[in-house]
């Protein structure tokens, strides 16, 4: 999956590419005063592409907000919501809308997720549907956080640790492999990175074409710009 | 449609009848209803037109009885409208209706087991863009309608090189009830669903007919001097000469950078300048102007369009940021002082055309403020030497600003709307006006021989448009007309003289009714409105003050509601006995982009999830 941190007061975002073994969890949003935790679990290609390249993309996401006694399970089948003891289930192939005292869940078929966590985060969900019958790729899901400003300063993980913003300078500008894509120098969290300028999708508006944005490329999974490495926001477990 | 849910009224005609006669398209748009309810009812007739397009009759028959739209100078037509607004009635007819449309509509009170007949009637002359020209009819029937028909005739003398129909709405099961019929010199196409074809499933109400219908068709370009028609003492003279090599152009973009540009318009821009970038052609030669407070740029004189250079600039324009304020003179004086420089220098070739592309989304706050100095530091500057084009982001320019200043300088100005697809409207504006064919085009006939000329001169013809000249013939039997076409092209000069004769209109159309009567006068005459209009706010004060009342007078005598006249419909008396006049505009470029900025938080609703950061996790 591609991770955007795009940030608006200086026009400019970042993104960069985790990659692992399909089925793996990761840690997007851990907010432990809150109670807040978003986990995703990756799937692959259905076959390796002729390329070799393994493709990852997330399928399945985990929420919970211990403080409200929320618990949500979104996949790319259906979505189960926990809340008031007892389990509840939304379809995708339907348009709909579930209020509740601590959770609004707004459904558009087969298109979009939005949830609304009282007074700590928005953020919706986009299935990607692709043709049953294409060889390589299946549903996929992507997570976009519309409002997180409410969330504390200790939140992490790999979304998480850049909801409070994030310093960095970009000097250098280089001719890269392609002309296209011209490499710079990145000053962030006390290290130099070699950065390539490139564009990754917004698919908030059109699901299906998306747009692009542009954005400095941090290679290698985001190392140096993420605190620790890829693998350190891995856990066994969906919640 | 009504206002009430379950309606008892039945719309059981809609008919759109479009006859195009050389480029001059005569639309007629007619809706029946019959009110079958025990009581008396509202229905509404709402249609969208083309806003090129001139109003030239509304009426509206009730049992028999019509009542019909007189066109009236504006002021007189207001003094009337005031009337009616005092007393608490609203008048209004015309409104915005998108970027390429106007929306017309009226509403009445029918009696119980009465009908009503609705007829709009409007003309254009169409033009040709990339290539072709387009006819474009919005239909929104409410309901199912018995007779449901969508017709047009083209009449080309010419002769017609292809004709397309489509429709945003055309399933694949309505796609084959397009009927398409072309011969050499006349096009029929006809769209004429059933009931039961409208209907969006078995059993339901719902219609399926709701978009654009779309027609784009092209015909034979004459070489030489092109295309002359002779009609009733009116004369037309049609220039776009095919296999003409494109002239190198030498270009200048000056880029607004300034704070209001953040976020999405910057993004935007940087995105056309890339793609515009990449389809420049390699004898072209191009500088990029960035302009907020400061004045920058990417290099001091016009580079030539090699691949390693316009490589270079593209990676310039990935890391254009805004900021800062708003300095448009000085900005496009650089451009201008630029071009200049280089052609002395005699780094440009000497046939080629030079030309500035100005991009801003606000008004000037630094430097020079005042507008009307701005233009005359402009037209000073250029001296008629250049074109300036002039694209206006968004909604807070002052469009008639940049309407003057580009049409003051041999070009002209295009407003983009603040949207997703903003960037390929930039890039649209830039295929139209990129490849200049023939630059000084004088297209001559002999004084003794016609008067009331529409102009006759242009700056350029540019590759996929055409040149468009009316006339009358002081001779009404004159039956062959002199013409002689200068221009300067690629490598050489463009000369050619010849002959135009009066068509017989029996020999070319001998199937159809002789119905051409009028078409050339009223291309002629629409034609002349349009240019005066345009001298009316960019020409010398005396100029605009006979450009205005020739308009008028011309406005009044074809009846075209333009910007200077009104057409008044008077509905009929209401149980109290009071009449209520209603008012069909039409509306300035100005004033849609006010009705745009009004109403821009209902079109725009989530634009509020783009200015906070946002932070997301996707697949490609």
């Amino acid at each position: 999956p591609h991770f955007m941190i795009e940030l608006s007061d200086r026009d400019d975002a970042l993104c960069f590419n985790i990659n692992d073994n399909p089925g793996t969890i990761f840690t997007l949003v851990r907010d432990p005063e809150s109670g807040i935790l978003v986990n995703g679990q990756t799937i692959g290609d259905k076959k390796i592409p002729l390329d070799g390249k393994i493709n990852t993309y997330f399928w399945r996401f985990g929420i919970i907000h211990r403080t409200l006694g929320v618990r949500l399970e979104v996949s790319t089948h259906e979505i189960s919501v926990f809340q008031d003891g007892k389990w509840v289930k939304l379809l995708w192939s339907d348009t709909g809308s579930l209020k509740g005292p601590n959770v609004d869940l707004l459904v558009k078929k087969d298109r979009s997720l939005t949830v609304t966590l009282k007074d700590s985060v928005k953020f919706v969900i986009l299935l990607h549907k692709v043709w049953q019958k294409h060889p390589y790729h299946q549903d996929y899901l992507g997570f976009y956080t519309l409002d997180s400003h409410l969330l504390s300063p200790a939140v992490h993980g790999l979304l998480g640790q850049f909801y409070h913003g994030i310093e960095y300078e970009v000097t250098d500008l280089r001719p890269g492999e392609v002309p296209e894509k011209p490499d710079a120098t990145m000053f962030v969290k006390g290290q130099e990175l070699n950065v390539t300028r490139g564009w990754q999708r917004d698919f908030r508006r059109n699901v299906k074409v998306g747009e692009n944005v542009p954005c400095w490329f941090i290679h290698s999974n985001g190392t140096g710009l993420i605190d620790g490495d890829a693998a350190d926001y891995i856990v066994s477990g969906l919640f | 449609s009504t206002n009430e849910a379950t309606s008892q009224v039945e719309v059981y005609s809609v008919t759109v009848e479009c006859t195009v006669m050389s480029r001059f398209a005569h639309t007629v748009m007619t809706s029946k209803a019959l009110n079958k309810a025990n009581s008396s009812q509202e229905i509404f007739f709402e249609v969208d037109l083309p806003k090129t397009a001139f109003i030239t009759n509304f009426s509206m028959e009730i049992e028999g009885q019509v009542y019909a739209g007189e066109v009236k100078e504006k002021e007189k037509a207001k003094k009337q409208y005031e009337k009616a607004v005092s007393s608490g009635q609203t008048a209004g007819l015309v409104k915005v209706s998108g970027r390429k449309m106007e929306k017309f509509s009226v509403s009445v009170n029918i009696a119980a087991n009465s009908n009503v007949t609705f007829t709009l009637t409007y003309e254009e002359l169409l033009q040709r863009k990339l290539g072709h020209y387009e006819i474009l009819t919005r239909v929104k029937p409410k309901t199912l309608v018995q007779e449901f028909q969508i017709v047009t005739n083209i009449f080309e003398p010419q002769g017609i090189t292809f004709v397309d129909a489509h429709a945003t709405f055309l399933s694949n099961e309505l796609l084959p009830l397009v009927d398409k019929t072309v011969t050499d010199k006349k096009a029929h196409i006809s769209f004429s669903p059933t009931v039961e074809q409208q209907r969006k499933c078995p059993g339901c109400d719902g219609t399926l007919i709701d978009g654009d219908f779309v027609i784009k068709y092209d015909v034979n370009r004459a070489k030489g001097f092109g295309d002359i028609q002779i009609v009733n003492g009116y004369f037309v003279h049609f220039f776009a000469p095919p296999e003409l090599p494109r002239l190198p152009k030498n270009v200048v973009f000056v880029i607004d950078r300034s704070g209001s540009m953040g976020g999405r318009k910057m993004a935007q821009t940087r995105e056309a300048m890339l793609e515009i970038l990449k389809d420049l052609h390699e004898e072209d030669h191009f500088a990029l102007i960035l302009f907020d407070n400061y004045i920058t740029g990417w290099r001091g004189s016009l580079s030539k369009a090699t691949k390693e250079n316009v490589d270079e600039a593209r990676v310039y324009v990935r890391h254009i940021r805004d900021d800062g304020g708003t300095n448009i003179n000085d900005a496009v004086l650089t451009g201008v002082r630029m071009l200049v420089h280089d052609r002395k220098e005699k780094r440009l070739p000497e046939r080629s055309s030079d030309m500035i592309i100005l991009m801003t989304d606000g008004m000037p706050n630094y430097g020079e403020t005042n507008l009307q100095k701005i233009q005359e530091n402009m037209r000073f500057a250029i001296g008629g030497n250049m074109s300036l084009f002039c694209l206006g982001f968004g909604d807070d320019v002052d469009y008639s600003f940049l309407d003057v200043m580009g049409k003051q300088n041999k070009g002209l100005a295009r407003r983009i709307y603040e949207a997703s697809d903003s960037a390929v409207q930039l890039q649209g504006f830039y295929e139209d006006v990129s490849s200049p064919l023939l630059l000084e085009v004088d297209l001559r006939y002999p004084e003794n021989a016609v008067d009331s000329l529409t102009t006759n001169h242009f700056s350029q013809l540019f590759n996929g448009s055409e040149i468009v000249v009316a006339g009358r013939l002081t001779d009404n039997d004159l039956d062959n007309l002199p013409v002689e076409v200068f221009g300067e092209g690629f490598e050489e000069k463009y000369e050619v003289q010849g002959e135009a004769s009066a068509l017989n209109w029996n020999v070319v159309y001998p199937d159809e009714e002789y119905i051409f009567g009028d078409f050339t006068e009223r291309l002629w005459a629409y034609l002349t409105i349009q240019q005066l209009l345009d001298k009316s706010k960019s020409g010398t004060p005396d100029e605009k003050v006979n450009a205005t009342a020739k308009a008028l007078d011309m406005s009044l005598q074809y009846s075209f509601v333009t910007p200077l006249t009104s057409m008044v419909v008077i509905k009929p008396e209401t149980e109290d006995g009071t009449e209520s006049p209603l008012i069909a505009d039409k509306l300035t470029e100005e004033q849609r982009q006010q009705a745009d900025k009004m109403a821009y938080p209902v079109l725009t609703p989530v634009s509020n999830t783009y200015s906070s950061p946002s932070f997301f996790v996707d697949g490609d």
